[in-house]
């Protein structure tokens, strides 16, 4: 109802800025601690490609379903993130234990042949993140003091 | 200007060593490697005075912002995140070993000090360079200050506070109409998550602090809409002012969705700069009602507003301080009238004071008008409440609120159509959650239309109660709730009106809004 | 001016806090998990 009013020079100018400004909009990434390992690279995938993540994508539920493998990227490729603390989770919740010293995800192959208040020993499958691959492990004791 | 000789180089030097050896350390290395650092700019000079910090630190800041530039054109963003990265903490070990352990000034001294040659050399950046000006370095710069100022191990939290002050300043000398060049950058800094979470979270170290933050906020959305309202306002929306303004409108989304608290204590500064043909957004703030709240169906039949419970108990609050819009002489009038009813002239005066220009369309002071009619009806709320009244349709002419009346009666009399509007609209802004204002001003609003001396007026308050219906959702639960009682309530005699039938789009268009309602 | 809020890529009914994951106010998609930085315990810091 009120109508329009003439833009002044200076709103003209604005706009003018604007205009070039949007030619050089904000990356997300420029918003983003750096990700030296799993840098945000934007490449336009065919348009039939999931473009957003599925629903329910975070949460813990969602991540039980995942096989170990991708619970193992998202935990070592994205580190300080939400993803990888929900890896983590998930991972527990798949009575995987993380060894602090090893920095590897261990899980007990069968019951430990010794249990004290200190350690267990006994037969482990291990993933090792320098070969990625699971490994087994026959008399391994896991001190309870790099139990994370 | 005038460094001293050599300082530029020297100071590049030491950059170009921190960044090179220094920055990519884990935190334990790299506090050592940081004291080493310390002492060779110490030896330097460069902490002899606070003069020669100053340079030191704007030369930098234009020393990365440069190798940035040639950075962006062989197209390598994260170099560039590196070397500014690189740049941040040094700064952030700087202000977290600054000053001693208790005592936060220098540290939050030399924090403002950073930020400010940042936005100075944005500032000159963007003058200097203008279509060439690249917003990235700056924008990573700010980003990255506030996220390492957050990250526990730095142990700024002791000042977040005075950091988050910090950035609220900055972020003001950088505000899009004084560097439309860095807009899309500084909505994207201000609406950050981390930014958002200190800011809106009432988590500050005092409430006090709380709503502190909270009307910083408030300001700094005030700033983009001022910078948005004159194209909002012509609906000249080129793609580049479409993508700000959806941008504000998710931002805001967000706020309606995680703080609808804080935009119902920032309603009024919202909608004081917000153009009266935004009708969606300021719908946006005005929906906005205390999670603790349960709303009635504004569709329930025979729905009695001032049954509600506690509807009268607690007036909202306005954080803005709207009364310094009313000038003081109007004030002293305004008073003297409500008290005395005298100057008699007073009430034909009142237009004057409103109309500020000749100019069609910008003829009347918006921000006077708004603050006029919150003025007249708090005081008017509260004599109705010294005789433990309500507000309803009788009590409204009842002695003790009789001058109030008057005033909104002449007003709406008195004004020509454009003012009309805008006091109109000024009611329907506080046609919010249920509270005193919504009850009493929706009162107001029925009084207008059941006193109106012309059918005029009438159509103009029906007007604005519609443009504010039939745009998308969320609509503000006090206007559905006023527009609902005006086309059932026999008394308005509504449906008899002329403007009801003037076309037979019109007429279906009520009909079916009246379906729906009744 | 009017848009239908519903299609600017915010899920309105979520239970949760929108801007935890508010990517930006230009973008119609939520962060992934991938970009939300988180308090991880010093031991998943292994990089």
């Amino acid at each position: 109802p009120l109508g329009k009013t003439v833009l002044t020079k200076e709103q003209n100018q604005h706009l003018a800025i604007l205009e070039g400004a949007y030619k050089k909009l904000p990356h997300p990434s420029d918003t983003e601690r750096s990700r030296n390992y799993l840098p945000r690279i934007a490449v336009n995938t065919p348009a039939h490609y999931p473009q957003v993540p599925p629903v329910g994508h975070d949460s813990l539920d969602f991540l039980c379903k995942l096989n170990c493998d991708t619970l193992f990227f998202m935990f070592y490729y994205m580190e300080g993130t939400k993803a990888q603390f929900l890896a983590a989770q998930a991972l527990k919740k798949l009575s995987w234990r993380f060894h602090t010293r090893y920095m590897m995800w261990f899980q007990r192959y069968e019951e430990p042949k010794v249990i004290t208040d200190e350690y267990e020993m006994g037969t482990y499958v291990y993933f090792d993140y320098s070969k990625w691959a699971q490994n087994r492990k026959d008399g391994f004791t896991f001190e309870y003091k790099y139990l994370e | 200007f005038e460094d001293p000789e050599g300082l530029k180089e020297k100071s590049e030097q030491l950059l170009h060593e921190w960044i090179q050896h220094h920055s990519s350390l884990p935190l334990k290395e790299n506090t050592k490697a940081f004291q080493q650092f310390v002492l060779q700019m110490n030896s330097q000079g460069l902490f002899k005075t606070d003069d020669m910090i100053t340079r030191f630190f704007r030369i930098c800041t234009e020393n990365c912002v440069e190798t940035c530039y040639i950075l962006i054109t062989k197209n390598q963003r994260q170099a560039c995140y590196q070397r500014l990265d690189a740049f941040v903490k040094l700064i952030i070990l700087l202000v977290k070993h600054s000053g001693d352990q208790t005592n936060h000034v220098n540290k939050i001294n030399l924090f403002n000090k950073v930020l400010g040659l940042i936005a100075g050399c944005l500032l000159y950046d963007q003058e200097s360079k203008l279509g060439q000006f690249e917003p990235m370095p700056f924008h990573r710069l700010f980003f990255m200050l506030l996220f390492e100022a957050n990250l526990p191990e730095n142990n700024l939290e002791p000042i977040i506070y005075h950091v988050l002050q910090a950035f609220v300043n900055v972020y003001h000398i950088i505000r899009p109409t004084k560097a439309p060049g860095f807009a899309y950058s500084w909505l994207e800094l201000v609406s950050h998550r981390v930014f958002l979470s200190k800011m809106l979270q009432v988590s500050q170290p005092t409430p006090d602090q709380s709503f502190k933050s909270w009307n910083m906020y408030a300001t700094i959305l005030t700033q983009l809409i001022k910078f948005l309202s004159p194209f909002l306002r012509n609906i000249e929306l080129t793609q580049s002012v479409m993508l700000l303004y959806k941008g504000t409108l998710r931002l805001f989304l967000v706020l309606l969705h995680d703080f609808p608290e804080f935009l119902c204590n920032s309603h009024y500064q919202l909608c004081d700069a917000i153009p009266s043909n935004c009708i969606q957004l300021r719908n946006l703030v005005l929906s906005a009602f205390p999670r603790s709240m349960k709303l009635p169906d504004p569709l329930t039949p025979n729905l009695k507003v001032d049954m509600i419970a506690d509807i009268d108990a607690n007036p909202p609050k306005i954080a803005y301080p709207y009364t310094y819009n009313i000038p003081s002489k109007l004030k002293n009038d305004l008073d003297s009238y409500i008290k005395t009813r005298a100057p008699i002239s007073f009430l034909s005066d009142l237009r004057s004071y409103l109309q500020t220009s000749p100019e069609i369309g910008s003829r009347y002071n918006i921000q006077l008008m708004n603050a006029l009619v919150m003025y007249v009806g708090t005081y008017g709320i509260q004599a109705l409440r010294s005789k433990s009244l309500t507000p309803t349709h009788t009590n409204l002419t009842h002695a003790v609120h009789s001058t109030y009346i008057d005033i909104f009666q002449t007003l709406v009399a008195d004004l020509d159509s454009e003012g009309r509007y805008l006091f109109i609209n000024a009611i329907a802004n506080q046609l919010r959650y249920p509270n005193s204002h919504t009850h009493y001003f929706g009162c107001v609003l029925l009084n207008l239309f059941s006193e109106a001396n012309t059918e005029a007026i009438q159509e103009q308050i029906t007007r604005v109660l519609l443009e504010r219906l039939i745009v998308n959702r969320p609509h503000p639960w006090g206007l559905l709730v006023t527009f609902i009682e005006l086309i059932k309530n026999p008394q308005f005699k509504f449906w008899n009106h002329q403007f009801v039938h003037c076309a037979p789009e019109i007429e279906k268009m009520f009909l079916s809004l009246g379906k729906n309602c009744v | 001016l009017g848009t239908d809020l519903t299609t600017l890529g915010l899920n309105l009914n979520s239970n949760e806090n929108l801007y935890h994951s508010f990517l930006s106010p230009f973008s119609d998609s939520p962060c992934r998990l991938q970009d939300i930085d988180f308090p991880v315990p010093t031991e998943y810091i292994i990089n």
